[in-house]
């Protein structure tokens, strides 16, 4: 049975047909599933799981075209490293950001950097808020709106031209990421940094996350808090971060 | 101590990620057979091809855990030779028009019988790994 379907990368590699294509791409279309099914982590309600799953077909697509069979790599290895691309890639291609919430969150990006730069610490909520002109209660407001974007939706507006997403990134810098392999030494040492300079209850959030896994409720039962808040101080985090980023 | 928690949980942790991974690709046959069946009964009117995306997307209904997840594989074996191996890599999509109602009622019986066994089994990971979660967390606990 396993040989059907090598003999069907066999005769698809040498005919080139649409047909065998088509049977290759229906045999490996549960990957997409599963790659769409952990990608779309928080994503809002204006992102149809459809969409991420036909966004990550041109992924498999892609890596069935591209995939030499006899290079001895397994196929779902090297297709699942496409999926994931070509949703992220057309996630950030989409302009389902609002607007609105893209320019606050450039807003409070300036802030925190211009504050940040002054204070030589992260300013905390009230510092912020002040500077801003903003009661806090409105501040938090604006986290809650940025992180109801989903983590996808902070690399999106906030590193739209990386390759990696910044969750990732920070998984990695704290040793805890899919492959410690794809950072470059030097920004995963910055990063690395930048995380712990940021304020205990900050870089605690970013721990529980990305390094001990803890689910944001979980998170929230750790420090007293509504899950909601977890996701404000992450997404304030982030932002923080990826000022010293890109400092 | 805290390092042995997070080391067995690490364990858990793959056995769940692998066990969920095989699970969404049972998922996956299943939902694309039970889609052949009805096209074949006249229920559905698009192709296999076109319905991919609904076919094989969650609900939107569907609630997250709110864990932070990457799709990592787990170790695949080059050659298999577990039933869930058999499975997966048989014939059945790839050679739809050749196998008539019977086969496919077959077919999807023994999917749907193994799949009842993984989500079986996945669970009771995932609460062996949301113990040591709780664990870990509770070190972290301001009380
Ligand atoms: N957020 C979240 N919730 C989870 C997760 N795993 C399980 N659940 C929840 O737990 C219920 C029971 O899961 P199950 O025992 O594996 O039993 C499941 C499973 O055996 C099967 N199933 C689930 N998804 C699919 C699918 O896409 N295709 C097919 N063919 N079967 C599925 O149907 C049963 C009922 O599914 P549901 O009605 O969705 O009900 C699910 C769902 O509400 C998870 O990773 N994340
Ligand atoms: N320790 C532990 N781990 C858990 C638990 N629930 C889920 N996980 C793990 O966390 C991953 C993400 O879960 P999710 O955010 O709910 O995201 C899920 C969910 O949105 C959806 N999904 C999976 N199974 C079901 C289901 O039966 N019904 C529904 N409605 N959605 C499902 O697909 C996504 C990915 O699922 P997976 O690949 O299986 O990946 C799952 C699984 O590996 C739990 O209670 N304890």
């Amino acid at each position: 049975p396993a040989d059907e379907v090598s003999s069907l990368w066999d005769r698809f590699k040498a005919t080139g047909e649409d047909r065998a294509r088509e049977a290759l791409i229906i045999q490996y279309s549960p990957l997409v599933k599963f790659v769409a099914g952990r990608v779309g982590v928080g994503l809002p309600r204006n992102v149809d799981q459809a969409d991420l799953v036909s966004y990550g077909i041109f992924g498999l697509i892609d890596a069935i075209d591209k995939f030499e069979p006899d290079r001895g790599f397994k196929f779902e290895t090297y297709a699942i490293n496409r999926i994931k691309g070509a949703i992220l890639d057309e996630l950030r291609a989409l302009d389902w950001v609002p607007r609105s919430v893209r320019a606050r969150a450039r807003e409070i990006e300036r802030s925190l950097a211009e504050l940040e730069h002054r204070l030589q610490r992260t300013p905390s909520d009230d510092e912020l808020a002040r500077h801003m002109g903003n009661s806090v209660d409105e501040l938090r407001d604006a986290l809650a709106e940025i992180s109801n974007l989903g983590i996808v939706a902070l690399d999106e507006v906030l590193a739209p031209d990386s390759s990696n997403s910044l969750g990732d990134m920070v998984a990695d810098s704290m040793g805890a990421g899919p492959e410690a392999a794809f950072q470059k030494e030097e920004t995963r040492r910055i990063l690395a940094d930048a995380i712990n300079r940021l304020p205990d209850r900050e870089r605690l959030v970013l721990t529980l996350y990305y390094y001990e896994g803890l689910t944001l409720a979980e998170i929230g039962d750790v420090l007293g808090v509504t899950e909601s808040r977890v996701c404000q101080i992450h997404a304030k985090s982030v932002m923080s971060l990826r000022n010293r980023m890109t400092e | 101590g805290i390092e042995d928690v997070r080391e067995r949980r690490a364990l858990s942790g793959d056995v769940e990620n692998e066990l969920s991974y095989y699970r969404r690709m049972l998922h996956g046959r299943m939902d694309l057979i039970r889609f052949e069946q009805r096209r074949r009964s006249g229920e559905e009117k698009r192709s296999l091809i076109e319905a991919l995306p609904s076919i094989l997307a969650d609900p939107e209904s569907g609630h997250r855990s709110g864990r932070y997840e990457v799709p990592d594989l787990p170790p695949l074996p080059d050659v298999g030779h577990r039933e869930i191996d058999h499975i997966l890599g048989d014939d059945v999509l790839i050679r739809l028009d050749a196998i008539d109602d019977a086969g496919l009622e077959s077919a999807l019986e023994a999917i749907q019988e193994i799949e009842a066994e993984i989500s079986e089994q996945r669970r009771q990971v995932q609460a062996v790994e949301d113990a040591f979660v709780e664990e870990l967390a509770a070190r972290y606990r301001v009380s």
